[in-house]
């Protein structure tokens, strides 16, 4: 147990497996979690941001995880 | 793949260290 609920986990794992340098876009998260809306996907990046798990790259929209290299 | 600047390369790393950081903290607050 991380201390995450399921939905920020899930957001999380999608961001971690992007091998992409500008990591992934929100829009792709919400193509990929369809049964998310995208307020909830919002309030799980914000959430995630500010604990350091993730980070914007390119622009406010893509994010990538601290985790990875 | 995708081709990145130099600008937008250092503008994400300055975001990662700024995140990890921000992980170390609240790591250390116990959150």
């Amino acid at each position: 147990n991380n201390g995450l609920n399921p939905n920020q986990n899930q957001v999380l794992c999608l961001i971690k497996s992007c091998p992409e340098p500008q990591g992934i876009s929100i829009q792709e998260l919400k193509q990929r979690l369809s049964g998310m809306s995208m307020t909830i996907i919002r309030d799980v990046v914000d959430f995630l941001s500010n604990e350091g798990h993730i980070f914007s790259t390119i622009d406010e929209d893509h994010f990538r995880s601290t985790d990875q290299e | 793949s995708s081709n990145l600047t130099a600008e937008q390369q250092r503008k994400i790393e300055e975001n990662r260290q700024r995140a990890l950081a921000r992980r170390a903290e609240r790591l250390a607050q116990g959150t």
